[in-house]
């Protein structure tokens, strides 16, 4: 049954997206079946994968009932896409009884189909990102070692913390992945050192840290994820790491 | 009568929470008299000057037609802080008649005291970033020459053209602003030729562009504005530039 993987920080511009498309492409060429669900109204990382303005998209499953609509985006590589029309979801979910257990129940029937699903959150602790953690097996943040990051993760540790007491008790946490890292920079090395000291008592940080780097931000204007654009790039190597690392896990 | 601008872009970590900060420094070593209202449930510009968990903010205005919370963080400086808090405002302020309208009640009488209200917006075209449109004159639109900078600003602009016709018709944009702008990376020249091309037609881009510089990192951990902590550093030249740059058009 699916590992559902939760990607989420409601701080903005983190490596959410860049680390849904390229973990995502990094598991499916280990082998496994990997299912994307783009659950950002700001449909990124649809765009990304050259998915504009879908047609059946998510939001349609989450209102209507119908079965998540689904692309392939590559072998064993699947996206449930969105674009601004889920926003017109926001409100209803809201207010609708068991609103945020819709994600929840859009994807039960899809567990046996694939190994991986990743849901790429958008940065707000909105129904969406609700909706994410209740949906999920485990989530995993993406932090930058800047000046939010310290404050953000504790009002994103009490969220998680409330979806597992009283919705999801299943829920853990994969743990913190550095993303965006420059270890040049003095601002960086003493962050991670900072964060480390924090946090480490209670969660995982994965040794595999997502560099800055270049290639990443080509890959997306050139719509492809990093493997098939620069293969040999550091942001293709540290994201291959950071799956090596999640699936020991699951072997484990 | 101060004018009133919204940063604005619903893309996460582009700079808007730090043009909000430094730009309103800039003017305020400039002379002007500077409010900043924070309208983002993160608090990042609240954190960011020191002030965290704020018993009095701004939600209590919106929500209770109390006087608009301010703590002086200046000379001629001053900030209407937020922290999680507000989010309790979302549903209230969407439900309720004219929610939208509630910021500028807020304002009205304050624009006597100011000269400049900056208003840093979440990375959300929701109720909060709405509310900054609905009561500022104008908006400023930070962008980060990346893969997502056009389809993201092409919804931005669609939104702000809705606030405009339907609910503030003085409504203007004051101009996009490139920030994280890194030269030597091919992909920030290309980014930045592309969107000059596509956007220049409609809308000023300001000559001032925000370089990426690492003491606009490390400022923030210092909880200081650029000026304070590394005036003479690219940071603090470039937000001064800003700054000129936009006060030379309201003198016009
Ligand atoms: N390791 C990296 N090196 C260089 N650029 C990166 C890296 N990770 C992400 N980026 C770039 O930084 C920008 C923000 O990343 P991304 O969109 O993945 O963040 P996000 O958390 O999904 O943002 P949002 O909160 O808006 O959804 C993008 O332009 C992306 O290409
Ligand atoms: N010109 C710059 N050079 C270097 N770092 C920068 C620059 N501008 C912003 N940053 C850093 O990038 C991160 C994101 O910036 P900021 O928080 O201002 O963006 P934002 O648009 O307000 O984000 P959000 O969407 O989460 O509100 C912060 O850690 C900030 O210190
Ligand atoms: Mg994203
Ligand atoms: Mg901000």
């Amino acid at each position: 049954k699916a590992k559902v993987i939760a990607i989420a920080n409601h701080k903005g511009g983190v490596g959410k997206t860049t680390t849904t498309l390229n973990l995502g492409k990094a598991l499916s060429l280990q082998g496994y079946r990997v299912l994307l669900i783009d659950l950002d109204s700001q449909g990124n990382l649809s765009q990304v994968l050259g998915v504009e303005e879908p047609q059946k998209q998510v939001v349609h499953a989450l209102l209507k009932n119908e079965p998540l609509p689904i692309v392939s985006v590559g072998t064993d590589f699947d996206l449930a896409p969105s674009d601004l029309e889920l926003a017109n979801a926001d409100l209803e979910l809201v207010q609708a009884v068991g609103g945020v257990n819709q994600l929840k129940n859009v994807i039960s029937g899809l567990r046996s189909t694939y190994d991986y699903i990743l849901i790429d959150c958008p940065p707000a602790l909105n129904i969406f990102t609700n909706s994410a953690l209740v949906a999920a097996t485990s989530c995993l943040i993406t932090l930058q070692p800047e000046a939010s990051a310290m404050k953000g993760i504790n009002n994103l540790f009490e969220r998680i913390t409330q979806v597992r007491d009283r919705i999801n008790h299943e829920l853990t946490v994969e743990g913190i992945v550095l993303t965006l890292v420059d270890k040049r920079l003095n601002v960086h090395r003493d962050m991670l050192n900072y964060i480390r000291g924090k946090v480490l008592t209670n969660f995982t940080i994965f040794n595999a840290e997502i560099r800055l780097n270049v290639a990443l931000k080509e890959s997306q204007i050139a719509q492809q994820d990093i493997f098939t654009y620069a293969k040999d790039s550091h942001g293709a190597v540290d994201y291959r790491n950071l799956a090596l690392e999640l699936t020991k896990q699951r072997v484990k």
